[in-house]
């Protein structure tokens, strides 16, 4: 563990409260992206099967836990407690467009073709366009709420942060995963347009 | 030889 790597957790551990508070406090999930979160949720599954098969750490499998418990409470309140709020006509992205290409892609570039470790590839793949519906979804209604606009920020900083800690572990521990990393800048580099907004002008109430 | 695996990270 690294501190780049402890900061990337926190301010993923950070968005996904942001998310859930204001879900919770409006009792709205407009502006939300249901279809991200959607992904997320399957990102996290994929990934964390192996939380009944290999121990790394008790602080891995309760963020492990934290995450899963997080994404599926998030689906829950959009799409059945708060689910009149769900603004499903600016929440249109093809989401098939996203899962088809890193299925196939997974299945072609992966270390090694076995379930899990597949699963974890399509994971990586999947969690690095993830975000793409809730962006489309910002720049079709023209503008966030503040409090999506911090979320977007920490969700965005969390895997920023996960590229500094790779940098980190390639010199500190001549350790790297080319996968992680390509699909970490990938997911990064989606954001930048809006990090721009975010700190030039913040982008709610445009 | 550099490891390859980040399944220690989240």
């Amino acid at each position: 563990m690294n501190v780049f790597r402890l900061l990337g957790d926190i301010s993923h551990l950070l968005a996904i409260i942001i998310l859930l508070l204001k879900i919770w406090k409006t009792r709205s999930c407009a502006g939300i992206s249901g279809r991200s979160q959607v992904l997320f949720a399957v990102v996290y599954t994929a990934r964390y099967l192996d939380l009944f098969t290999s121990y790394i750490s008790a602080y891995n499998s309760i963020m492990k836990l934290v995450f899963l418990a997080a994404s599926y409470g998030t689906i829950y309140l959009m799409f059945i407690k708060f689910k009149a709020s769900y603004d499903h006509n600016h929440d249109t992205f093809r989401i098939e467009f996203l899962i088809l290409p890193c299925v196939l892609l997974s299945l072609l570039i992966n270390h090694e073709f076995s379930p899990l470790e597949i699963l974890w590839t399509f994971s990586i793949y999947l969690e690095s366009v993830a975000i793409l519906p809730q962006l489309f979804m910002v720049s079709k209604t023209g503008e966030a709420e503040s409090i999506t606009s911090h979320y977007l920020f920490a969700l965005g900083s969390y895997r920023a942060l996960y590229i500094l800690n790779w940098i980190y572990r390639y010199y500190a521990e001549s350790h790297y995963d080319v996968i992680a990393i390509v699909a970490g800048i990938v997911q990064t580099v989606l954001y930048c347009d809006f990090f721009y907004l975010y700190i030039t002008k913040g982008i709610y109430g445009q | 030889k550099r490891t390859k695996s980040a399944k220690d990270e989240l």
